[in-house]
């Protein structure tokens, strides 16, 4: 099976 | 005082009805450079950046930088009011918590002002630096459409894989598997027609199907779609608006245990 990841696992908040 | 003027009401329409699905509330954020919208979906999976510059609109005034929560939907049913071939200006101050959209026929014998209620959204915006991708696949948007379509009666990811000769674009389910392979196409009478694929290293990367086949509501704002590909990194789906800016969706990979 495969996580999904989420976006903030990439990029940071402003 | 912010007003700005577009040519084709259509255009904003086309714009609000291909993101509304993904994302229901969102604030532009308006200044002298134009008008630009960062959002995320609910699941903080895949992510909305709309940019229109301001020489793309016929008139664009902001006196300051100014921010505009909107609904989505409400946005759209207002935009819906618009004739085929009307223009649209939009006016807001910030005394009044309201955005105006006038709608003008042609032959200007028909003026349709709405009034939108704007909203406080507190939203999180993420910092996305300007990266080099490993791959970068330009081509049809409809051809892009047709084949995440075609494979979300498959499975519910995709893998794409991306070499130097061709896009493979793969789906399992429990009804079988599908393959779709696209070759650089680069001979083609009109330059939207061509599949164009820049590759500094091989690429393997899986998604949702679902959030893609929602990116590609966007196919008839662009002739050619752009996906940026990178290793473990977000895809960005790019739809170029002429003359006037883009809209692109970013959309987080599957990655394996």
């Amino acid at each position: 099976s495969r996580n999904q990841w989420g976006l903030m696992d990439f990029y940071g908040c402003l | 005082m912010f007003e700005a003027q577009m040519a084709q009401a259509a255009l904003l329409k086309q714009i609000i009805e291909s993101i509304r699905e993904l994302i229901t509330e969102a604030t532009f954020e308006v200044s002298g450079t134009g008008m630009m919208l960062q959002a995320m979906d609910s699941s903080h999976v895949s992510l909305v950046a709309l940019n229109l510059r301001s020489d793309g609109f016929q008139l664009f005034r902001a006196d300051r930088p100014f921010s505009m929560g909107m609904n989505l939907n409400h946005m759209a049913k207002m935009l819906k009011c618009a004739g085929k071939d009307d223009t649209l200006t939009m006016r807001a101050d910030e005394a009044n918590d309201l955005v105006t959209f006038l709608f003008e026929s042609p032959g200007n014998e028909r003026l349709a002002e709405f009034e939108l209620k704007l909203m406080d959204i507190t939203s999180e915006n993420l910092g996305i630096p300007d990266a080099e991708y490993s791959a970068t696949v330009s081509m049809p948007s409809a051809e892009f459409q047709r084949i995440v379509k075609d494979l979300g009666s498959i499975g519910d990811t995709v893998e794409i894989t991306v070499t130097k000769d061709d896009v493979r674009f793969a789906a399992s389910g429990d009804i079988g598997n599908a393959t779709i392979k696209c070759r650089q196409l680069l001979d083609t009478e009109k330059p939207e027609d061509r599949t164009l694929i820049e590759m500094v290293e091989p690429v393997n990367l899986t998604f949702a199907l679902r959030y893609l086949i929602n990116f590609s509501k966007a196919t008839s704002l662009a002739p050619s779609v752009t996906i940026k590909l990178s290793t473990e990194m977000p895809v960005v789906v790019e739809y170029k608006l002429s003359d006037i800016g883009y809209v692109r969706f970013y959309l987080a990979p599957k990655i394996e245990d």
